[in-house]
């Protein structure tokens, strides 16, 4: 028997507003940690790791491990059915193919319940290891939305770049170049506002801009992102799902030829 | 020029 019930059902909602633009099925594993999500891509560039702490739900139950192949756009549709405000129960037995999604209203006067029939999916996993990287950026996520929204106009690739003065965003295209740069902040009054670099050695590496765009559909669950990047190793984008968990998002680089 | 590069290039596949 497996059983989870999220208080703030809405944190469901935005991972899947997190997940479904770069992902159309993915294994959801349940264990007695809680429930972890790990996929690439259709082309296999960019890999989402997703992970909820089983402490983080006010009820979770776990008697043995299952992994559970979920379509995530049937999986949207069902979660779309559910308020913001809904508590949000995700249950399914043992060896079963099927998982019940059920939605409770605050004051419990209306409850419904949605079935989805499960996949049988055969994912490759990556193994990935525990890395010090040699710069880590930490920025609001709304502002890193916006640099990869503006910077998107201006080419299909953008130039990330961090020294210990700041970081740089660029991009260039036919309409010509784009550059934004962010200073580390001298101080701040609300720590998610703030914009702050650990740096061990300048790094500076090229990424797709469709798959950055992607990522920031996340934007909704947290109000700052780390950005963590070493010379040629694939960029981490995490954003911290407040005390339940993360989703973080890792993106190899373009290389030179 | 720039190719873009594949995950499981970089990590180890399990």
């Amino acid at each position: 028997m497996f059983e989870a019930r999220l208080l703030q059902g809405s944190l469901l909602k935005k991972v899947m507003e997190a997940l479904k633009e770069l992902l159309n099925e993915a294994a959801w594993d349940c264990s007695d940690a809680g429930i972890q999500l790990q996929a690439m891509d259709n082309s296999h560039v960019s890999l989402v790791s997703l992970n909820l702490r089983a402490e983080g739900f006010d009820k979770y139950r776990c008697d043995r491990n299952l992994s559970m192949g979920m379509n995530l756009g049937s999986m949207s549709k069902i979660l779309k059915c559910a308020s913001n405000e809904d508590i949000i129960t995700i249950k399914a037995q043992d060896n079963a193919d099927t998982v019940t999604f059920v939605f409770e209203s605050p004051d419990q006067d209306k409850v419904s319940d949605y079935e989805m029939k499960l996949m049988n999916l055969d994912q490759e996993h990556l193994g990935i290891p525990e890395t010090d990287y040699a710069c880590t950026i930490r920025l609001p996520s709304s502002e890193f939305a916006r640099i990869c929204r503006d910077l998107s106009q201006f080419g299909e690739s953008m130039v990330i770049s961090c020294t210990k003065e700041g970081v740089r965003f660029s991009a260039t295209g036919d309409i010509g170049t784009g550059n934004i740069k962010l200073a580390q902040s001298a101080k701040v009054d609300k720590e998610e506002e703030a914009v702050v670099i650990e740096m061990q050695e300048p790094v500076s590496l090229t990424f797709a801009c469709r798959y950055l765009n992607s990522f920031t559909k996340a934007t909704s669950l947290s109000k700052s992102v780390q950005l963590s990047m070493s010379p040629e190793v694939p960029l981490v984008v995490e954003y911290k799902i407040e005390d339940i968990g993360h989703v973080r998002y890792y993106l190899a680089p373009k290389i030179e030829d | 020029g720039q190719t873009q590069g594949r995950l499981d290039t970089f990590f180890k596949v399990l």
